[in-house]
């Protein structure tokens, strides 16, 4: 994958039951990142895999003050790449338990 | 504590923390 600097993970285990489930978005270059927020690295929320959309929690982001417009992009990306391989891995497990 | 919440009008809470720099040097 390309390096855009910004990492998503899951801040909890996935029972692979709920739809809300709560991700960790790392900044790993803090030029990234506005403001009074230089020294976050690390943002934590719920996201809800069957609600949520990746690019308007990342527009949420850019309007809480977090990140540039121009970064919206990237942050949105990087969430929508996470919530796949969510989603992904709960429909091999489901499969391989039928 | 160095944690801080947000809460965008939307609902949604962001929960923001420093990153050790443990953490950072491990890329």
């Amino acid at each position: 994958a390309e390096d855009t600097g910004v990492r998503v993970e899951l801040a909890e285990e996935d029972d692979g039951k709920k739809a809300s489930i709560a991700l960790k978005l790392w900044v790993e270059d803090h030029k990234k990142l506005k403001g009074k927020y230089k020294e976050t690295g690390a943002i934590e929320f719920t996201f809800d895999l069957e609600k949520d959309v990746p690019e308007v929690v990342s527009q949420e982001m850019v309007e809480s003050g977090f990140f540039h417009e121009s970064d919206a992009k990237i942050v949105g990306k990087s969430i929508r790449d996470r919530v796949a391989l969510i989603k992904w891995r709960r429909e091999r497990t489901a499969s391989s338990i039928v | 504590s160095a944690t801080a919440q947000v809460v965008h009008s939307a609902g949604r809470k962001f929960i923001v923390s420093p990153v050790p720099e443990s953490r950072l040097k491990e890329h």
